[in-house]
């Protein structure tokens, strides 16, 4: 099946996202 | 009993749910299966990029725990013991740190693992980060120990993705070995 892979450059920048707080 | 953890809309979902564990072992106790299990407790769970961001924002990093913690990073529904159903055939692969090091390279290993970096299906199982007196220890947990390929293939990711010296001793230790000896390094 499909997986949800997610590099470490989009997993970083996530961490500022309004969702993250 | 597991908490509920869902990702909720308009956020990101990862390939699994993971639960963090926190141990603190009191110096000098030999640690037996009972102890470690009451010593153990469930602190978050998370589904989603910014669920894990969240918890992760909100909990101490490894380089300020005192000596004698671990976080225990699994995937929800497997339990960091040596005896539970998705561990019992498999193993570690443990490296050993200078002070100083495990709250970034923690935070790598846990980035690759959320994000699916290490390519081998279901065999991961969670990491650990131990933080000891002298050193602290990082660990990765997968279901076979006796596949060659896939640990070798965790071995390489795990050395890319903590980006260690070419020389840095990694060893690998099932947990039937564990069991053994009841201890885990």
């Amino acid at each position: 099946g499909t997986r949800i892979i997610y590099d470490r450059n989009f997993l970083l920048n996530m961490r500022n996202s309004p969702l993250s707080q | 009993e597991w908490p509920t953890v869902k990702c909720k809309q308009g956020e990101h979902q990862l390939q699994y749910s993971y639960c963090v564990w926190f141990s603190r072992r009191t110096p000098g106790n030999k640690a037996s299966s009972a102890n470690y299990e009451q010593n153990i407790k469930i602190i978050g769970s998370f589904a989603s990029v910014e669920q894990f961001w969240t918890l992760y924002s909100h909990i101490a990093r490894p380089c300020d725990l005192t000596s004698s913690s671990d976080y225990h990073l699994f995937k929800h529904g497997i339990k960091p013991m040596w005896e539970d159903e998705a561990n019992k055939k498999g193993g570690k692969w443990i490296v050993r740190l200078r002070k100083g090091l495990a709250s970034r390279l923690w935070e790598n290993l846990v980035i690759a693992m959320l994000g699916e970096q290490f390519m081998v299906g279901e065999e991961i199982c969670g990491a650990v980060v131990s933080v000891r007196f002298a050193e602290d220890i990082i660990s990765i947990w997968n279901r076979t120990a006796s596949d060659n390929s896939i640990n070798i293939r965790v071995r390489d990711t795990l050395q890319r993705v903590l980006n260690l010296p070419p020389n840095t001793i990694m060893e690998y230790k099932t947990h039937t070995d564990s069991l053994k000896d009841r201890s885990s390094f």
